[in-house]
């Protein structure tokens, strides 16, 4: 079981629209995929059509109460299809506190993560805009981590950041966190600076960075209105293409390599 | 003295973008601005040429030892014009956490910006975007939010969290913090989208929305990744004329009403 936190804590750079979008292509590809919304704002929850305001349980239950609300029990099925969703909440927030003092508080999403070994083909774990504890819990919880990249001049200024925090964590926690690649998303072909940034990234970061582009498409912004992933809202969109081909991009491969 | 917390928790929706821009064009107006960078990630300190890894003090030294780091003790000027900066670092996400025991965290800034009283004409405060102990200092700490939106979907459920979190501060902290407009951001003219949400937006803010609306504009991209404002760096690119624009609107009304 393949578990990727998708990690840039740059706003806006589509970790949420690459969470929904590439877990529903694996899905479509036959993969069963979890998700995993660990942001406060519940964006990838609403995303998908679930109204994170009527739900008893959520992610922030699990962390705050492993035994009380096991993954398994608070899992949507998405659209019919084999992706399923474990839905933020905006009581997320309070977990960043409440969790603070607690011992082990990194290992919560990893440990909650045990219970539902092998049931999954891939998990994507959706981070906030921040490196707090969520984020944390994120990358201590998965095996990889996946970075989308607007291709803009404070990319590598983040990264750097990204990279020593992950140095970090490894040392103290002694954990150990792949790389599975680095996206370029929100791409506009005809915008000199992207062209300029994105080399820069392919020759920082080689073959890392998946050869599949996600261009700038307004179909997405319509499909996280209605609700649905791009690859059933709308299959001919220039962006549904895109995230299929990135999903075949990655079977082909194994692991971004 | 104005002072006003540049605020949206949604990443990615010129929040840095419109502190820089807006604080640069009213100091070319003639008016005296200080910019505070509340944000670990730093980005509107970069965007001004100033290099906050270089730094010994900054906004969080202030945070967390005001005697010993009084704002004025670390003021920069910005290109030679009547704009300063209070600058970022990455030290303020340790901020978060080390206040979060301390009684009166959430006045920090607001004690903080009494020695500087009077000393500027317009306070804007450049919010990271979540609704942690930075932000919650910024809100206590001004008199007014300026709310950038990106006009789509998310936007409304987005405000509704940030109107609550207003709400519960002004109740259990007894301040009182006006509204002084919403800002149309990052607006593409042939998206039917953004006509869509705009109109929404309009409808449900009224009169708050300034008249100014911010395009698309890759010049913003090009300027932050010179280290200097719009305004500045390309004065007939059509985003600085917007932000000049905005200033003009802002200078006529006094404030957004
Ligand atoms: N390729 C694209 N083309 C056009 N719009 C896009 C694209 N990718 C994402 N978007 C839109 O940009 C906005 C930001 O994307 P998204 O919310 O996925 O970013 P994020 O990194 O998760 O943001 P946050 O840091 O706030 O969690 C969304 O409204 C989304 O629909
Ligand atoms: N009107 C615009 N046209 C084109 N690009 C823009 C515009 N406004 C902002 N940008 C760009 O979009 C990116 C995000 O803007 P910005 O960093 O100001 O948002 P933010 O809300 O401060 O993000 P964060 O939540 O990460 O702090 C930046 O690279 C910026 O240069
Ligand atoms: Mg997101
Ligand atoms: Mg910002």
């Amino acid at each position: 079981m393949k578990i990727i936190a998708v990690v840039n804590q740059k706003g806006g750079v589509a970790k949420t629209t690459t969470c929904a979008n590439l877990g529903a292509a694996l899905a479509i590809r036959g993969k069963k995929v979890l998700l995993i919304d660990l942001d406060p704002q519940a964006n990838l929850t609403m995303g998908l059509g679930v109204e994170w305001y009527h739900l008893e349980k959520a992610i922030h239950s699990t962390l705050l109460d492993p035994d009380q609300a096991p993954i398994a029990s608070i899992v949507h099925q998405i659209d019919e299809i084999n992706l399923f969703l474990a839905p933020g909440h905006l009581d997320l927030a309070k977990c960043e506190r409440l969790l603070l003092p607690a011992p082990g508080r990194e290992y919560r999403l990893r440990n909650a993560l045990e219970a539902v070994d092998g049931v999954y083909d891939y998990v994507f774990i959706d981070c906030p805009p921040s490196l707090g504890t969520l984020t944390t819990n994120g990358i201590v919880g998965s095996s990889d981590l996946l970075i989308p990249i607007e291709p803009k001049f404070y990319a590598f200024a983040g990264m750097s950041t990204l990279n020593e925090m992950i140095a970090d964590l490894a040392k103290s926690l002694r954990i150990h966190v792949d790389l599975f690649g680095v996206l370029l998303t929100m791409y506009e072909r005809n915008t000199r600076l992207h062209g300029m940034v994105a080399e820069e990234i392919r020759e920082r970061f080689g073959g890392k960075v998946f050869r599949t582009i996600i261009y700038k498409n307004v179909k997405l912004s319509e499909a996280e209105g209605e609700g649905k992933p791009i690859v059933l809202y709308d299959p001919r969109a220039p962006a549904a293409q895109n995230y299929m081909e990135l999903a075949e991009e990655i079977l082909a491969n194994g692991r971004q390599n």
